[in-house]
């Protein structure tokens, strides 16, 4: 469903280019759990961000269920980037002026143009362990790894086909991490596809693929044997 | 050197007062090498930010080499800040408008008001694998890890006695996290003594001893059998 042909990502700085991703293509089914894994700095970020739309390239094309990005409109531009895709950024990128609820609601606002009665946002909170007191805080007001877990309920609260996760559990202990990925196996045991990018072999031992980047190219992309 | 004697701290907030430390009593001699560890929300960044002297308790007491910081001077605590302890944070808050070497620089320039030409801060960056060009990109043109390894190098800056970390290598593959946790264990055998919170039991496993927080109190403090 999401294929990268000859993808580079050059970033111009006044001290000089950064080649950051170089030549890489590569091909990711419907449904599949894939690992990506590499040493830091080595590009993984840069590519997740390439497969979920966020960013463009310099060469090279993304297409998704076919059809090449730059050949999409602006609204089915949004509708990949709002509905499609959910993101989980290794930095969380949360609001800092809402609380831990308006955080998670608010792509579900910008999608249905209202507030959620659904009780849809209190679930994912709930699922991720933080409860109606710890939703009312300010990002600020939380732990490093209870934001985190806001920024993964924020991704799931449209419903994605493509979950992209950016180190999901890197801030977690292991009982929450581990909470945190029978969630994720289990959206993708339902047919979303699921894309972590991730620095335990722990993690990566439990995707059906596991794709190694080094130095901006793909270096190996092996099927696990289960 | 550092002794936390029955401290506690309420966060106040208007949807209700956040006990996140219940009266914990705790005592690190000099060179020892403390791990940190508890579920996520557990308060263990609490903790080291009171060890640290960067945050006032609501009631208790923090004595540093003897001394309580209730007692001392500005200057004692601006010494103490600056040069005795050294921080990494969760969230590594390095300055987005200078470039990696500046904020590593910077703590510097604060002690010896000059600039270094000593080649300090070029031999710290270059110890945890930054190089002279990543060092001059703000640390929005860094990778994850990367601006984790500036944040690291930038608490080293001062020479300091003693080192908190809040988990140090959350952003980093295992090749660099040894790297780095071998520089720390090195810094720890000159005498250094090294607070460490994380949710790794691999790098727990190093340390001499082993506390353990939950729902903000002190559950268990262990030394390590060798
Ligand atoms: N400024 C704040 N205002 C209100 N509550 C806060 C604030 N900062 C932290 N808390 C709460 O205090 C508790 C302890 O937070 P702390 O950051 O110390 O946890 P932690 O053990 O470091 O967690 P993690 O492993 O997720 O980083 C959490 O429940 C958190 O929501
Ligand atoms: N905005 C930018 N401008 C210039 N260089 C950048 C920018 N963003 C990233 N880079 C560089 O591109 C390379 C790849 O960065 P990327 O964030 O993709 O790495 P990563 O594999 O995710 O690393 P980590 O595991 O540390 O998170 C790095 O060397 C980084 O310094
Ligand atoms: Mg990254
Ligand atoms: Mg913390």
């Amino acid at each position: 469903v999401v294929r990268l042909e000859n993808i580079s990502k050059i970033y111009p700085l006044l001290s000089g280019d950064v080649l950051a991703l170089n030549n890489i293509s590569l091909s990711i089914k419907t449904g599949e759990f894939v690992a990506i894994i590499g040493p830091s700095g080595s590009g993984k970020s840069t590519l997740l961000n390439q497969l979920g739309c966020l960013d463009v390239p310099t060469s090279g094309d993304l297409k998704i269920g076919g059809k090449s990005i730059t050949q999409m409109s602006d609204s089915e531009l949004t509708h990949l980037r709002l509905i499609m895709i959910g993101f989980i950024f290794q930095k969380f990128n949360l609001l800092p002026l809402l609380s831990a609820y308006e955080n998670v609601e608010y792509p579900y606002t910008l999608k249905y143009r209202k507030r959620d009665t659904s009780g849809r946002v209190t679930k994912l909170l709930d699922m991720v362990g933080i409860n109606e007191d710890l939703a009312k805080h300010k990002p600020s007001e939380l732990s490093g790894g209870q934001q985190q877990r806001v920024a993964i309920a924020r991704s799931l609260v449209n419903n994605p086909k493509i979950l992209l996760c950016d180190e999901p559990t890197g801030n977690l202990d292991s009982k929450t991490g581990v909470l945190v990925m029978n969630m994720l196996k289990k959206l993708n045991s339902k047919g979303k596809t699921l894309i972590i990018v991730t620095h335990d072999p722990g993690i990566a031992a439990q995707a059906d693929r596991t794709i190694t980047i080094r130095d901006g190219e793909l270096v190996a992309d092996v099927v696990n044997n289960q």
